[in-house]
């Protein structure tokens, strides 16, 4: 599903060079359940931005279900992303002039679904994170762990394949954290690619395969 | 210290009326240790943001060493909200175009101090967030701990009387987490008056007071 090889990623800031990611090769199967955990600034957002589309590394390969998406166009980068892949912020990411149900239908909209059929997609999904009475709540108006939810109702409405999510419970506490993971994890074993950034322990212990990053580097 | 009466803040999002703090009372001694935590929604960042003079309550009184801050116009509060008030955002609100060491200089220059002697004072404080690698990045350059961190630098710099962080370890794993709240609880040790939003339960329990809300209303 996810093959990345010998993947470097640098950022120059004036004289200092950060190599955010350093000599990274990773597979990921179809259908697993995979948590990263770290020291803040061990390159752990900047790896799951790579695997989402929404970056490139500047040396290696990374291969999509078998298709090479490292050489393809922004425009091709952005299909594949939005096809198939759903992803949860760490900084959440919401469109500010939106309402929480709006944010959330937005992907199925930019998928080219009708407002029929896509609302009740997104007001099912809101309501999985217990949020259907914020729902024309804008952005500004929600608390930031009813921000994270909304954020987590709009990567899962599409159903993608792969769900890269950036500390998903860093804003919740205990018992929200576990509904949102019940969520995930029951999508999981429907098929779901779940990768999930997490600082908490108890959450990160929860997946099959468990990785570890430090300074830009990958320990399994 | 803190002397809450009665407070109410409610917010209208159309025709829903959302109680968000209902009738709290509370009284914080100076040099007190407190944590507050509670679900997601449950009233805790209106709260601190109450406290913090940067939201005025519907009903009820406030007064902060004595004086009624309830009634203060805008000008007043922002005065004695520079001086006497160090806040950690939940959602961080650093400035995008400033660097991490301009960022945590910023309440040093509002209270007029020059750049010879603010400059040394804002690179300690990276400094002991572990920072001091990262102090020309912009927010946008940094990872989401990273920002976090800057944050806290920027609260503590001008060693305020009140220190109000709204869940300040969210995206730090748990080594730089503790990190912080030993740093939070030296300055405790000498004086400063410490409140903590926090989700996490190790977090919480360290405070001398604890505190627990529910759908607007503080229970101890
Ligand atoms: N645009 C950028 N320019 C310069 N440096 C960057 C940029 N983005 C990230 N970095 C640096 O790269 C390193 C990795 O950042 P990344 O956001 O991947 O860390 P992280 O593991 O997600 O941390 P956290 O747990 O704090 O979220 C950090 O040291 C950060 O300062
Ligand atoms: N500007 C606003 N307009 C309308 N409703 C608001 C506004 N700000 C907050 N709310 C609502 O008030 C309630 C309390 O919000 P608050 O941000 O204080 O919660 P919180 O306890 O900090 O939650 P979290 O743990 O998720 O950060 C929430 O239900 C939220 O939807
Ligand atoms: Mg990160
Ligand atoms: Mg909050």
């Amino acid at each position: 599903m996810i093959e990345l090889s010998h993947i470097h990623r640098n950022f120059q800031v004036g004289e200092q060079s950060v190599h955010a990611l350093d000599d990274v090769t990773l597979r990921i199967a179809a259908g697993e359940y995979v948590s990263i955990m770290g020291p803040s600034g061990s390159g752990k957002s900047t790896l799951l931005n790579l695997i989402g589309l929404l970056d490139r590394p500047d040396s290696g390969s990374y291969r999509l279900k078998g298709e090479d998406v490292t050489s393809l166009d922004d425009d091709r980068q952005a299909r594949v992303r939005n096809r198939e892949i759903g992803f949860v912020f760490q900084m959440f990411h919401l469109v500010p002039r939106l309402t929480a149900l709006e944010n959330v239908e937005l992907p199925l909209l930019l998928a080219g679904m009708a407002a029929t059929e896509r609302r009740p997609l997104a007001e099912q999904a809101l309501q999985s994170m217990q949020l259907d009475n914020r729902a024309h709540h804008k952005p500004e108006q929600l608390s930031g762990g009813q921000r994270q939810r909304v954020a987590i109702a709009r990567a899962i409405v599409t159903r993608p394949d792969v769900l890269l999510a950036d500390e998903p419970t860093g804003n919740l506490d205990h018992e929200s954290g576990r509904e949102v993971i019940h969520i995930l994890e029951r999508l999981n074993a429907d098929g779901l690619t779940l990768l999930m950034v997490t600082h908490d322990p108890e959450m990160g212990q929860r997946a099959r395969r468990k990785l570890l990053m430090r300074d830009g580097r990958m320990e399994e």
